[in-house]
């Protein structure tokens, strides 16, 4: 027996009211529709006895489960009423089966049963809570609603706050969770974002007793739980009494996003934190060939330093030579101008002198020394001590007494290049 | 030269070189060099060379060696002090006269100046020579001459070029009307090119002739833009110095 989803019925047995037979099995699906149960009672019930309804009886089934088994000669218990016996289901479908076995040796008259369709309470009948705030019963159905300043997640079951968006600009601030420290709100997700200018790290810092979170389950998953998203590392999730993660976090990122996560139940304080903008450090370099100007154990964003190139060395910007440079600790902690080095003074090629030599140097850098020398034995040098020329920081090849002026060779005189050999008379 | 290739003197004769600092000039006859004033500015009696391709003390003692009568620097140049670098480079020319007469050959040939007719004038896109000994993509400083073809650029190219100096003043690397803006990404002069031609070919004219419309002058990088002084502006000058003192 099937048949469309009906507000009530009636279910008799075979040969109703007259004795049923042998050897039947009969059942009923009962339906009715979506969001009713069902109210079964029995009205008359004789159905051969037996020890647990062994061998006839009238089964009522919701789920798979035998939800009742009826058997005997029933009479109403109460005077004013016709039922015998009554279930109700907050469900809307039955399953009804009655059964008679072959040992029949008295005549029964079976059963007579009714069913109508009620209204079931979906915010009490069944275990499972639907609604995370507050549930509202209609007949054929119920709807979720929530305190003020909540709202109704898209699932139409749980209430949440609107606590997502807030923007942290200020280089300096603290930030709670909902009501802190008042227990939080259930079910929520609130991010925020902390974006400092660049050149600036975000460090939180996070006092043991401004933490509590509902604590991790047996596995160690936090139920309730904080998150900070930094550029390229993750911290937490965090939850628990006290803050369990480092009490200050520097994140090495100028933005942070922080998420505090919250499931249905067990809210408990929240949290507290307190964040500021640190700014990014340049590394101090190495300094052998120039000196920093102002000379700090520590530089940061935006220092700027004036490099001042050692005696005999020089920096080359475009087509300008200079002593000195500046340069500025930018937001990627690199410093600007990091392409300029002081270089050694270059002071090119020696120029050659007449009736004379120099050798062609390595190198022609500052400190690099060469020496001339005259073409003996026909010329020597004018100034004895003249022939060494030192690359000086000027740039250019300096001589102890000339200076920058070059050596002159002067042609020796009076030294015959085979002497006159006298002839003994 | 960034981005340039080997060249021999006989490509670019009127190359004079200067020692002490490394630098260049062009020849423009027999008794005058022209170069950029502040190649000469600290030196009065420039160590000069011409007729040489490769930095090397055998080729020196065997080019000419050019000596100094006098260097005359624009009036129009400003003093510069040695405490700070030179940002201004206005009025950015000199010449050099010589002693002696330069002996003229295939190695030794001096560089027109430019006419002043409106057919010298140039136009963004022009494509000139430069060369030199100056420092390269690779190296400070370089043994063998290079040289290069680069365009002409609108004068608002080279002031858009970023100035990375924190403490630059607005009066500091002024672009005037006395100067070329040339160049492109990766070709360009630098350090140690400067006071050589920027050479065109001379318009209308059935032998190719090269003149100097440009003198290498500065720039505030290198690889990308340089600066020229603009030598039509001083061609009455320079014509005037050297009648003077001739």
């Amino acid at each position: 027996f099937s048949a469309e989803p009906t507000m009530h019925g009636e279910i008799l047995s075979p040969n109703y009211p007259q004795a049923y037979p042998n050897d039947v099995v009969k059942s009923w699906d009962i339906e009715v529709p979506e969001g009713f149960g069902i109210h079964l009672y029995f009205t008359h019930v004789d159905i051969e006895p037996s020890e647990s309804c062994a061998y006839d009886s009238v089964q009522i089934i919701s789920g798979g489960i035998e939800e009742g088994r009826l058997c005997g000669q029933r009479t109403s218990k109460s005077p004013n009423s016709p039922i015998i016996e009554e279930f109700q289901f907050p469900y809307n479908k039955l399953q009804v089966v009655f059964t008679s076995d072959f040992s029949i040796e008295e005549q029964f008259t079976g059963f007579a049963a009714y069913y109508t369709a009620i209204d079931v309470n979906e915010c009490t009948d069944f275990t499972d809570v639907p609604c995370s705030h507050f549930c509202n019963n209609f007949i054929g159905g119920y709807f979720c609603s929530c305190p003020p300043e909540y709202f109704l997640h898209d699932d139409m079951r749980n209430c949440g706050v609107n606590c997502s968006g807030d923007v942290f600009t200020a280089l300096i601030g603290e930030i709670s969770s909902p009501n802190y420290p008042n227990p939080y709100p259930e079910n929520s997700r609130c991010e925020y974002q902390i974006q400092l200018q660049e050149g600036f790290q975000v460090v939180v810092t996070m006092q043991r007793e401004d933490f509590d979170v509902e604590p991790a389950d047996s596995e160690g998953n936090c139920p309730d739980s904080l998150t900070f998203a930094a550029k390229n590392q993750q911290f937490g999730p965090y939850c628990g009494d006290g803050f369990p993660g480092p009490l200050t976090i520097r994140t090495q990122s100028n933005t942070l996003g922080i998420v505090f996560q919250t499931d249905l139940m067990g809210q408990k304080k929240g949290w507290k934190l307190r964040y500021h903008g640190d700014p990014i450090s340049c590394p101090k370099e190495s300094t052998a060939n120039s000196n920093w100007e102002p000379d700090k154990a520590k530089y940061v964003f935006k220092d700027v330093v004036k490099i001042t190139c050692v005696d005999g060395f020089e920096v080359v910007e475009g087509h300008v030579s200079s002593t000195s440079y500046y340069s500025t600790c930018q937001s990627d902690g690199q410093w600007s101008n990091s392409g300029l080095k002081c270089q050694p003074v270059y002071c090119g090629i020696p120029d050659p002198i007449a009736n004379g030599k120099v050798e062609e140097p390595e190198n022609s850098v500052f400190g690099t020394v060469i020496h001339y020398t005259c073409e003996e034995p026909y010329y020597y040098m004018e100034h004895e001590e003249g022939g060494e020329y030192r690359c000086a920081a000027n740039g250019r090849w300096v001589n102890d007494q000339l200076g920058i002026e070059l050596p002159r060779c002067i042609p020796v005189c009076g030294v015959p290049t085979e002497p006159f050999q006298v002839q003994q008379k | 030269i960034f981005g340039g290739q080997p060249a021999k003197i006989e490509n670019f004769p009127w190359q004079v070189f200067f020692n002490h600092p490394t630098a260049g000039g062009a020849l423009i006859n027999e008794y005058w060099v022209l170069t950029a004033a502040h190649v000469v500015e600290k030196n009065s009696d420039p160590s000069m060379y011409a007729g040489i391709t490769a930095l090397r003390l055998a080729d020196l003692e065997n080019a000419q060696r050019l000596y100094t009568k006098r260097v005359i620097i624009h009036p129009g140049w400003k003093e510069d002090d040695d405490l700070n670098p030179r940002t201004n480079f206005d009025n950015d020319i000199a010449l050099v006269q010589l002693k002696d007469p330069v002996k003229m050959g295939p190695k030794f040939s001096p560089i027109c100046l430019p006419g002043t007719s409106s057919e010298y004038n140039l136009s963004p896109g022009d494509m000139g020579l430069i060369s030199g000994w100056g420092r390269t993509e690779k190296r400070l400083h370089v043994i063998n001459l290079r040289g290069a073809k680069v365009p002409v650029t609108s004068l608002e190219t080279c002031k858009q070029v970023k100035e990375e100096n924190p403490t630059a003043r607005p009066e500091d690397y002024v672009i005037t009307d006395n100067m070329i803006c040339a160049g492109e990404k990766g070709v360009d002069s630098c350090k140690g090119d400067s006071g050589g031609a920027f050479a065109f070919q001379v318009p209308n004219v059935k032998a190719p002739k090269f003149y100097v419309a440009g003198l290498v002058s500065w720039g505030k990088k290198c690889g990308a833009y340089g600066v020229y002084t603009k030598v039509k502006n001083y061609v009455d000058w320079i014509l005037k110095t050297m009648q003077e003192n001739s």
